[in-house]
């Protein structure tokens, strides 16, 4: 009989597939608009000399954020959900059959926005790294613990605008501390570049360093 | 045996009692932080005088959403999911038992923020309203395009941000009008107040108006 393969099954799969290629994987949510794919194209201009990078996209609908990355001249592959609210490890095994991971140090992929549920489904990613707009408000560590919890890393974006918000950055601090107190927390525009460098230096230490 | 209830026998039922007791519902629906308690507090404000208001919140966790609505004196309801992605008809009948619906002409539901799957539970509202910001980019329409469609008013918020954002609301408004071209369209922002005459006149129509 044809036994159902769980997500865990396909996730640990995954992880043995990129264990045995030498490529480390990160999960990159958010809630949508927060500005993944905007972050992911500052991250790859900075890095593509020294890093080799292959993302894998995930939306509901349309090929939009592919084609942002495909414009960059690095790998990338668009799995179209068709309505699920989240990727799971399956949709990503077959995505990475699309990609050339002997040629891909780092590879991305960008979860479908939504501050719930794909914190829930291991894709057989190394670690997850989430993103949190200034314009969002600071209270969503909060109301949304799931995510902020699993995170190993937390980038706060769009910080150009935070003072036209009423963004309060020692509440949001001080509430991602009581929910994750080891998360690397980075305060980032993905516009004008601001908190990139260290943002880029933890990348690179984090490709060039772990086993 | 029992048997249980389907989500839409509870919206049925939710939408008798509605009926019977003359309250109009509408389910407030918008990715996280879009700004639909803040829409809501300044329509409180706003029409508290003309019409009786009731609202039921929903989130994961907190009374956060209830307690800013609490102090506009108003009755309201805080629902907490735990860990679930959206609001479904028998919650929603769980805290309809606790609101004094024989005062109340307009019940706002604010679902849980979530730009995917909120859609596809009806609550026993009559309409489905939802928040964009522009601070989210233009392409929700065509990247998340189930709610867009499900909607009949949408308030795109935070207008006294546009100009610092690279949101194109030509593009914005033909993807909706290619997914939804009966919806109603407020542009808005719940800090300055603008829009908020119009979309203030239109609840005031529809609460007199539809039988
Ligand atoms: N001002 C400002 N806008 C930003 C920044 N980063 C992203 N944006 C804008 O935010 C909007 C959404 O950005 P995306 O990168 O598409 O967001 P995303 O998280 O990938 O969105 P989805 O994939 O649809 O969930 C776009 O209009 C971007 O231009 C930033 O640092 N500052
Ligand atoms: N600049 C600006 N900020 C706004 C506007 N409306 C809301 N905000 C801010 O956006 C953030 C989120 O607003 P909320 O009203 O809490 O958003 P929400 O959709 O209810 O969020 P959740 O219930 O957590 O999903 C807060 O920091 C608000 O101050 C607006 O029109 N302009
Ligand atoms: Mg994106
Ligand atoms: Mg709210
Ligand atoms: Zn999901
Ligand atoms: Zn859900």
């Amino acid at each position: 009989t044809r036994i159902l393969k769980t997500n865990e099954d396909w996730a640990g799969r995954n992880r043995e597939v990129l264990a045995g290629k030498g490529v480390k994987a990160l999960n990159l949510m958010s809630s949508p608009g927060s500005g993944k794919t905007t972050i992911l194209e500052r991250t790859v201009e900075s890095l593509r000399d020294e890093i080799r990078l292959g993302v894998i996209e995930g939306d509901l609908q349309t090929e939009l954020d592919a084609e942002r990355i495909r414009r960059l001249g690095i790998p990338v592959y668009q799995i179209e959900t068709g309505g699920g609210c989240h990727l799971d490890a399956e949709m990503v095994a077959r995505a990475m059959e699309q990609l050339p991971l002997e040629e891909i140090d780092l590879l991305f992929i960008e979860n479908v926005g939504n501050l719930v549920c794909p914190a829930e489904f291991d894709l057989g990613e190394d670690l997850k790294v989430m993103v949190a707009s200034v314009t969002e408000g600071h209270d969503k560590p909060a109301k949304y613990p799931l995510m902020f919890r699993e995170a190993s890393v937390i980038l706060v974006n769009k910080m150009d605008l935070v003072s036209a918000t009423d963004f309060d950055m020692e509440a949001f601090a001080r509430d991602v501390a009581k929910i994750n107190p080891k998360a690397e927390v980075f305060w980032v525009s993905a516009k004008t570049g601001a908190g990139f460098e260290e943002w880029c230096e933890w990348l690179k230490g984090y490709v060039k360093g772990k086993p």
